[in-house]
């Protein structure tokens, strides 16, 4: 998932 | 999200309102690297292709298109505003940042996460990301006089992703455990870069003088 890489980061 | 995160993509925004104050007000992008600015525009189209596939929060999603608006507006400005272009140091302008796109971009093609399109440019905006404020920096060592907005941009841009170190410290003990190897190591080289800068804006505040950064 998104949280797994950072990209729920900016 | 924790204070940390918060606080880091508070500290960008301010930045960006910061520098934006600085264009509008003053009608002068004198300091302002068109090198570094243009290479952040690239930053968030390719980081934020993702805009209309993923949904994280409406809070991701409106910061995502003010730093896509932003970056364009500062760009416009300083190539097309017909007062402020003519206060754009372009002779002062000199780092080649073409230079620091084709690394970048090759650093990425072998080392990403998966190799698509999308996680490749993702990848890709963060190792620019990191490297895309040489050219502010080169051109503020040539600078005679730093007025104080280019300073506290130039401080409060480098402050951010210093506190996104910390939100990652924060994540991994406190959150999730787990290791985000890319993300981690642009963003404490994109601190480390900032050192020099953050020693000499301390001081000069401290000493209440005006920022100048020894050639």
């Amino acid at each position: 998932d998104d949280g797994f890489s950072g990209k729920d980061e900016l | 999200m924790n204070l940390f995160r918060l606080a880091g993509d508070m500290t960008h925004l301010f930045s960006i309102i910061v520098l934006l104050l600085k264009i509008h007000a003053t009608k002068s992008c004198s300091g302002i690297s068109l090198k570094t600015q243009e290479l952040y525009v690239i930053v968030f189209l390719t980081r934020y292709l993702d805009l209309f596939t993923r949904f994280v929060s409406l809070y991701n999603t409106v910061m995502k298109i003010v730093f896509i608006g932003t970056s364009f507006a500062i760009v416009w400005y300083m190539r097309y505003h017909k007062v402020v272009k003519q206060t754009y140091n372009k002779d002062e302008d000199t780092f080649k940042h073409y230079f620091l796109l084709l690394p970048c971009f090759v650093l990425a093609l072998l080392l990403h996460n998966e190799f698509t399109t999308m996680d490749v440019l993702w990848t890709f905006s963060l190792y620019l990301e990191a490297v895309a404020i040489l050219p502010q920096l080169v051109l503020l060592q040539q600078s005679r006089n730093i007025d104080n907005l280019t300073g506290n941009y130039v401080f409060f841009l480098g402050a951010y992703r210093g506190l996104y170190v910390l939100n990652w410290i924060y994540r991994y003990f406190l959150q999730d455990h787990r290791a985000r190897w890319i993300p981690w190591i642009s963003g404490l080289v994109q601190t480390a870069l900032y050192a020099d800068f953050f020693y000499y804006y301390i001081l000069s505040w401290k000493k209440h003088e005006k920022l100048k950064l020894p050639a």
